[in-house]
């Protein structure tokens, strides 16, 4: 299940979406004993300014960042503007039966989308 | 069968060669597995469950529980257990020797073992009247066809009504070696005193490894 994406609009600047990966949809239900499902989110939106600038208590925005918006102010079509993309991470743990009928708990890193920034 | 498209990217993601079947009979998951879970999974966190004081953070492939490094933890039954007879008979004045054996198939090469516990469950004795208590457990090798090589492991063991746990890294298994296919050792149970035999209910080992290719370097903090 993800937010749906978006287009133009004040709603539209850089932020995390909700995403969420559900391990019955994917058929794995058998096999895996928790979690259900885990939040992944995304990353999508706009990164002109002001969306750009940090907001209080938002990740700190790359001066590079910064820049490449502004000449995308002033001249679109020489430079593109930033990405947004993930900012910070979290892991998840994943409990599940392998084929040899063990007990497995595996434990990944930056599985899930805490916040996004622009780059 | 292999996953097709998305699934199947996913599963390489996650470090997994294919999706497992499930489990063949749904088995309980062991207590410390769910422990283990609940205390690392932070969506779990979120809902309030975590047992680390607030602001704490784990350390990433790191086993706060057990206190070693690591991001697999395997709870691997004995797949001789069915085998096992369930009284054994006993010679004369001897008691029984158990073969157990664990499939490590499903641990790759490159995965760094951190932690092997044995976990023996034994079924209580009869105790003689007067009979001293304490045990001594010993742990050998068990080849197929060649039989039991020297002592790896003698451990005092105190009472049977708590599992006994053995740690076998550096004395069953070389640190710093890789996980071999299969492990199969053979157990002793002798009484300190002439006294009735224990019986061997269960034998499992809990495996912990590190695997470096799913571990980011610590990201130094910003100056």
């Amino acid at each position: 299940e993800a937010e749906p994406a978006v287009g133009g609009g004040p709603s539209s600047a850089c932020r995390a979406r909700r995403l969420y990966v559900s391990f019955r949809e994917v058929g794995w239900h058998r096999w895996v004993i928790a979690p259900r499902g885990f939040l992944a989110n995304y990353c999508q939106g706009q990164c002109s300014l002001p969306a750009t600038l940090p907001g209080p208590g938002g990740p700190p925005a790359l001066n590079h960042a910064v820049l490449r918006a502004l000449m995308h102010s002033a001249v679109p079509s020489a430079a593109g503007l930033p990405c947004c993309v993930p900012a910070r991470l979290s892991p998840i743990s994943v409990l599940f039966f392998d084929n040899s009928d063990n007990v497995v708990l595996r434990h990944y890193e930056d599985m899930v989308v805490d916040e996004c920034g622009c780059r | 069968p292999t996953a097709p498209g998305p699934a199947a990217a996913l599963l390489q993601a996650l470090g997994l060669r294919d999706a497992p079947r499930g489990a063949p009979k749904p088995r309980p998951v062991p207590p410390l597995m769910w422990r283990l879970f609940r205390r690392r999974d932070p969506q779990e966190a979120r809902a309030k469950l975590r047992w680390t004081p607030p602001g704490a953070t784990l350390r990433p492939c790191h086993v706060e529980e057990l206190g070693v490094a690591g991001n697999i933890v395997r709870h691997i039954p004995d797949r001789g257990a069915q085998a096992r007879t369930p009284k054994p008979t006993m010679t004369a004045g001897q008691c029984p020797e158990w073969t157990i054996d664990f499939d490590l198939s499903a641990v790759e090469p490159a995965e760094l073992p951190s932690r092997a516990r044995l976990e023996l469950r034994f079924e209580a004795a009869e105790a003689k009247a007067g009979a001293a208590p304490g045990w001594e457990l010993s742990v050998a090798p068990a080849v197929e066809g060649v039989g039991t090589g020297p002592v790896l492991l003698r451990q005092a063991v105190a009472a049977l009504e708590t599992p006994v746990h053995a740690e076998l890294l550096g004395a069953a298994w070389a640190w710093n070696a890789s996980a071999p296919r299969s492990l199969c050792l053979a157990l002793a149970l002798r009484p300190q005193a002439p006294g009735a035999c224990a019986h061997l209910a269960e034998a499992s080992l809990l495996l912990v490894t590190l695997d470096p290719r799913l571990c980011h370097p610590l990201a130094r903090p910003r100056r």
